[in-house]
């Protein structure tokens, strides 16, 4: 199994790899992406030996190769899909997000059970009501849904993405979500964000 | 130094033993923590070897007091406040969350350069100024800025909170920002999180 700190650590030099092309570069070495994105090069070449034989010794990285390798691996040479339910705070300023299309990720559709929100635009895209769950997620190829509803509506609109054919869900609520095993879910808590912060402003004290 | 994805753990370990507590359980071993939060039980030993000896071999951990030390090493035995500049969808779905307040994060203050914004009431706090960031920020003790503002306006933003006294940023703008080197800074991007999941997604197929 793949740590998943090596899998954020593979997104990270990605997006290094990424700039180092912009600039032109066309070989780099280890110690190079370690110095770049903050790690230690025994790291680097760690996460990297998890997928097989990439650079030469002494030599380094070509930057195109490794750069495409590390996309493929991500599964970011293809595009990916994503439903949002919740059209509140969260789910507006996650739809509009500039980020998620950088990498391959478009919003397909937005959905909202009030009757406030269904009909206003985010963007291209306008916010429509659940029963457009199981169209949207056919016609678009939709595989993730994007959870940004209370507590208390999640397990049931997680429920309903899952029959409509989701693979894998993005849950920000504060509830414990129950997913059959063939389904991906990975909860996000901005506040981890915090208490790293808070362990460095203790730690370094 | 301590890996981040270490300090990422501990605080899931926490969490993990704060519900034992609720739970009335009294001691746990190094696999049940494991088992609960599903990492191996060796992380789970070599994470916690990085402060000192907490169990004994063969009978496990005292919860109270494996929490206890956990809250200590994370800087939670205490509360923190921030401040969130940008009352913008993001800046208000943070402002609102009930996960900040729960692990010891206040809000403090939250501002915005919008008229439209200035006066609005977010929970029990009003959007106030950038006017009034230096008096919010030694008045309320405040040491984490929050910058939830266009990439444009970041950096200009985050030096207005170094020179006001702040000690950490958490930086939510797509723009890459300079710190001083006694300031830590903190960047989030949430499309990593939907990485992981095309990641998994590809490579369980
Ligand atoms: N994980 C984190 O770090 C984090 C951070 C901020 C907010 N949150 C959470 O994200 C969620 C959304 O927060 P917000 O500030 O955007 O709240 P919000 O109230 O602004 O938005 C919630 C939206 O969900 C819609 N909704 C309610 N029930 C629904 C249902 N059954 N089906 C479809 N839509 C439904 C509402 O109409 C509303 O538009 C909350 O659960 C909040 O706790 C998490
Ligand atoms: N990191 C991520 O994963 C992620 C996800 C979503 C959004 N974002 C980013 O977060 C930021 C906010 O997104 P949003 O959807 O809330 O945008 P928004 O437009 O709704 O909010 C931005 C707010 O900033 C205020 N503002 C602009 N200039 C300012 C200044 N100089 N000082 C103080 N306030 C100022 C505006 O008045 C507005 O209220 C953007 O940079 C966006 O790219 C990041």
């Amino acid at each position: 199994k793949i740590p998943e700190a090596t899998v954020m650590r593979l997104s990270i030099y990605s997006r290094y790899l990424h700039q180092l092309i912009d600039d032109g570069v066309k070989s780099v070495s280890s110690d190079e992406i370690a110095h770049g994105v903050g790690v230690s090069s025994a790291q680097v070449r760690k996460d990297l030996a998890y997928f097989g034989e990439f650079g030469t010794r002494g030599v380094g990285y070509k930057v195109e190769v490794l750069y495409g390798h590390l996309m493929k691996i991500l599964g970011l040479d293809r595009r990916w899909c994503a439903i949002i339910i919740g059209a509140g705070k969260l789910g507006s300023a996650l739809a509009l997000y500039q980020g998620f299309a950088a990498r391959g990720f478009n919003v397909g559709a937005i959905l909202d059970a009030s009757p406030d929100k269904i009909g206003t635009k985010l963007g291209e895209i306008e916010v429509e009501p659940l029963e457009m769950m199981a169209q949207r997620i056919e016609e678009k190829n939709i595989t993730i849904g994007i959870v940004t509803v209370p507590a208390s509506a999640a397990q049931e609109v997680t429920d309903k993405l899952i029959e409509s054919g989701v693979k894998a869900i993005l849950n920000f609520s504060p509830r414990v979500l129950k997913v059959p095993g063939n389904v991906i879910l990975r909860n996000v808590d901005l506040s981890v964000n915090l208490e790293v912060l808070s362990f460095n402003l203790n730690y370094l004290k």
